[in-house]
């Protein structure tokens, strides 16, 4: 049985592809074979994973307007049993083209649906924004995962984030369900991360992982080498953190 | 002569809404009248100003829409000289509606040029997006100020908005042009924060501004007191960088 996560949060910046890039390939590390879709138009995740050549690439535009199957824009990464749909140039029009396509928000499932190849995980990057690929997503999904930045403005979407979780479950997908919250760039020495941290904890209790991911330089590096943090500086607080998450989503799976 | 300035970065989390907030405050501290639109439905920039309650308020979205003028939209700050359009609930809906409306890039723009009252600048906080809500800022704005976060995901994304401001100015906007780029979050102790900076300012040379803003926690804390931080902590680096932001733009409009 496949776990398709979305890696969602309309605020910019708070760690999505940061998130989705190093859980995935934590879980590839235990022998998960595991599927990254980039969904994002600015193709972070693609870049993050040492695939640099965007030009010439096949892949999540494609597959959602039905051009290509799920199966042939699927390549290897450099990491054993982890696999990326990497993000087109051409995702950036996506969202205006989508609009007037009829079932609009079903393009991504209908995708995987045919896809034959089994995978234990498969994340979905977004964008930073609540609209049609974001909407895709979420169609296609069984899960959300929430990365969220301990600092003020951060905290003000959540509300609408979860309310527009809801709106999906009851009229696209009713299996969509909260995988989990995850806070993000948490800074100890600042008490506005603090302040914040506790507030999301007192508020969604459980659904709050106990992992939190440190604020940490070298996360932030990685990316320049084409590599996961887990992978660039295995032995960094920020990825023992993913590789706790990890561990911890799992157990919450039963797997561990 | 109104300056119009958009705000602009499909990166999120640069900090868009950071230097909108404050350097609008900062011009209208020495007097300058300045407007600032909050065209993000996150509606950061309205809740950086102090104007909590988003439910009740007519907007950027009514005025995009043409249901209201821009003149009724438009309500003052606790700042003396700073006036606000908020963001209002319905803008997350807008950018689905508005592919479908005739000359859907220009709302904005048909709407700012009935405002009789008169503006020394006029600020449009962007979501991190090119669709259409950022499209309608840049056919209204004559320049865009790039936010830049000194981090190496953000670096990805600028030939990408460059590619997108020239075209643009070619099919909708001849007189857009770029105001400057803003090196944002800059870590003096991270070896990452230097290479980006030295990277942009080499690309770019004089189009990046001399200033750059430091990562400082008492400009993240501002908003959680609804206020920006120029007014939270004045003498805080983040402050004093984003009056000296101030100064040199004065200077480049030859104001100073
Ligand atoms: N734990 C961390 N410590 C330090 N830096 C981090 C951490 N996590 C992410 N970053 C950095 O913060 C920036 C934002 O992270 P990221 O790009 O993953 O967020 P995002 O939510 O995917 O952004 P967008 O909304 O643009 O898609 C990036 O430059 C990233 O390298
Ligand atoms: N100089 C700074 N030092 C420390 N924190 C900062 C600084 N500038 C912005 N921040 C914080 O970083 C986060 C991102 O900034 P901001 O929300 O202004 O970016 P944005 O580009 O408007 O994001 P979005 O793409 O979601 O609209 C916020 O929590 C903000 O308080
Ligand atoms: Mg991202
Ligand atoms: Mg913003």
């Amino acid at each position: 049985m496949t776990n398709i996560i979305a890696v969602v949060n309309q605020k910019g910046g708070v760690g999505k592809t940061t998130t989705t890039v190093n859980l995935a390939t934590a879980l590839s590390a235990v022998g998960k074979k595991n599927l990254l879709i980039d969904f994002d138009p600015q193709g972070n995740a693609t870049t993050g994973l040492g695939v640099m050549e965007k030009e010439t690439v096949v892949g999540s535009y494609e597959v959602l307007i039905g051009k290509v199957s799920a199966e042939n824009a699927i390549q290897k990464t450099a990491i054993p049993h982890l696999y990326l749909m990497p993000a087109s140039l051409h995702l950036s029009g996506a969202e205006v083209e989508l609009v007037t396509m009829p079932s609009r928000e079903r393009g991504l499932l209908i995708a995987l649906e045919k896809l034959s190849a089994s995978f234990d995980y498969i994340f979905i990057d977004c964008p930073p924004s609540l609209g049609l690929l974001t909407l895709n997503a979420l169609v296609a999904a069984d899960k959300v995962l929430v990365p969220l930045q301990c600092e003020f403005y951060a905290l003000e979407g959540l509300s609408q984030l979860l309310y527009t979780i809801g709106q999906v479950r009851k009229n696209f997908n009713p299996r969509l369900d909260l995988q989990g919250i995850v806070l993000t760039m948490f800074d100890n020495r600042s008490s506005l991360s603090t302040q914040v941290a506790n507030d999301v904890r007192q508020h969604l209790k459980e659904k709050v992982y106990k992992t939190q991911i440190p604020r940490n330089v070298r996360v932030a590096e990685a990316p320049s080498f084409g590599k996961p943090a887990v992978v660039y500086d295995l032995k960094c607080q920020g990825s023992q953190a993913y590789i706790q998450l990890a561990k911890e989503i799992l157990s919450q799976e039963g797997e561990l």
